[in-house]
């Protein structure tokens, strides 16, 4: 599988439809303190599957859907959407018949979340699978979140030796 | 369980070792399972040495050299199970301009041979610099985030201040 | 000793209030004794409000947007007990250019109404360029280190790339 | 008091003589990752009676001596001075009779370290007042190592405030 494209809907400060293109090779994100880079890294944490609120710097689930400010309400629903491309049908056997993946996770405000593939309903842990599968996922070496290093640096050796685990 | 650790750790640190003095250009490292005869109930120490320094513990090294020795092992874990996607949030903060060097020639190396696509989150202008296209995020309605395209010419290097 | 604390915490809080906001150029932000009747047995909340955006705990608040708040901490409590010395190693990494700006400017109000002295390291372009000397340290021999002066205009600026 | 300069001898991977002058203002100190820069600030911490190695990076104290390299030799001692103004005579009582102070640790391998102040032997606790009268210190909030500020966002509100209660 390859990641071709992001998408966020209502996801905490990324209130408004945003797309982006996950192109080839090297993509920089930049801009200032607090504009939002660290959200895109959780929206794509969050749709892979990420359950624990406290790795999404909050303390309920429906922290990430976007809160208001002084001039816009808050939603009631965020949806980030990661678009995939099968043509090399690295995929698992359920969902290995398309070229494209469109995976999808939708989050109401005291409902909980919900998880489409391809938009056929399918449970949290269909998509937790996909992503493992290709060695990706919300607690993979692949996905640095910020401090993530400097936490490393700190571990006890006993705490290393489990990051070591979950890895292999 | 254990023999599956014991082989991961070998492959890691067969990684680690070679991924360290590239980062490095020159020095030598190593990973060591420490405080228990038992692998699962072990404790992983990371040995370093820099170039022309003595052998220390992760915990003795300045700053920077703690994070490009982490570096080194994040990657080490990653090419063991190359996904064709990574993240990074800010990981060359306490890094010197020939180190984020080293560490942007390292990414281009692993998604050349991996064909790993790298969203790179950074406020260094040299990383910025070696970006194959840049976004920028901006709040300019307080609160509500938006993306834009950004010119890797002349823009790039702007950005940071017009949007602050 | 209660009292003591509750005295200091008063203290703190007030130029925590007011560096908070000189930090951040607007925004609000207060310390909270939690958890506990007893004082001397509470937590210390921290709850900042940048400029546009919502109050909320530190913990969720931006990288940056945590480092500054904390270094409107440390001041706060520096400022209850002015030293002639100050020195701070590298506390301007996650900032960005314009946080860096009035990072330094506070430093420069500090030294002028305290006669504070102070030693900053940093890697930081913007940070260097507003400082009154400069040295550079080099290893030219490995593992041995040297200090030299810098010459603020040029020199400054090639340093880190040279010494690399 | 005010502080003029800091010499260091053999500390850590200063192994020759150096002086850094502490001018008015703000002084920048820069160089690449693992040139010396924060060993000087510790070794202004330890000049001032930091009694914890684990505070200095290491597990010994001797481990401050420079530990040699491929080409030169470990050394045996290390010696760190501070040069301060006193004409405003806002010393200890004990140290107020002179313009100029200095201050200066000793430490010698396997044997520990020895206090002066203007070429009189004083205790370690001498030199700690002294450094505490001032309002700096090895611990107060005027030396901010790197590292500190992460580790102050990642501390518990208990250990938070039990900075404060030090400051205090
Ligand atoms: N549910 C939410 N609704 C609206 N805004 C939110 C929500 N959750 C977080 N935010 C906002 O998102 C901002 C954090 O953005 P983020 O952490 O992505 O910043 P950043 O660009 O990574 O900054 P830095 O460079 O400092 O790391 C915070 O200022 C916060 O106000
Ligand atoms: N006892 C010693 N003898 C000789 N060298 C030492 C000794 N202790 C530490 N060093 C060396 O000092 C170096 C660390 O320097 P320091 O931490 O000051 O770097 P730095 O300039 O702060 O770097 P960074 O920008 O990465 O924080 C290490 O490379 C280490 O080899
Ligand atoms: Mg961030
Ligand atoms: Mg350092």
């Amino acid at each position: 599988v390859q990641f071709n494209r992001l998408r966020l809907t209502g996801f905490k400060s990324f209130v408004e439809h945003t797309e982006l293109e996950i192109g080839k090779g090297l993509t920089g994100i930049i801009g200032p303190n607090g504009c939002g880079k660290s959200n895109i890294v959780e929206a794509i944490r969050w749709a892979m599957g990420e359950n624990s609120p406290k790795r999404m710097r909050s303390s309920d689930m429906d922290d990430v859907i976007f809160a208001g400010t002084e001039r816009r309400p808050a939603r009631n629903t965020a949806e980030v959407t990661l678009l995939l491309d099968n043509s090399d049908r690295t995929a698992p056997a359920e969902l290995n018949d398309s070229d494209e993946l469109e995976i999808s996770r939708k989050i109401e405000r005291d409902v909980g979340s919900t998880y489409k593939v391809n938009g056929k309903n399918v449970r949290m842990r269909d998509v937790q699978l996909l992503f493992a599968d290709s060695s990706v996922g919300a607690h993979s070496p692949a996905l640095v979140s910020q401090g993530r290093v400097s936490d490393m640096i700190n571990a006890k050796p006993t705490q290393r030796r489990m990051v070591l685990e979950e890895a292999a | 369980a254990r023999d599956r650790l014991l082989s991961a750790f070998d492959t890691v640190n067969a990684h680690f070792q070679s991924l360290f003095t590239r980062l490095f250009n020159g020095g030598a490292a190593y990973l060591k399972l420490i405080e228990a005869d038992d692998p699962l109930q072990s404790g992983l120490e990371i040995y370093a040495q820099p170039p022309g320094k003595k052998t220390s513990v992760l915990s003795l090294l300045s700053g920077g050299e703690q994070t490009l020795t982490s570096i080194a092992l994040i990657f080490a874990m990653f090419l063991t199970n190359p996904a064709p996607i990574c993240v990074l949030d800010e990981v060359d903060a306490p890094l010197d301009e020939s180190n984020v060097d080293r560490y942007c020639m390292l990414l281009e190396k692993i998604s050349e041979e991996c064909d790993t696509r790298f969203l790179v989150i950074t406020h260094h202008r040299m990383t910025m610099a070696r970006m194959d296209r840049l976004y920028g995020v901006t709040m300019s309605e307080k609160g509500v985030s938006q993306l834009v395209s950004v010119d890797l010419k002349q823009h790039a290097l702007d950005l940071e201040d017009q949007a602050a």
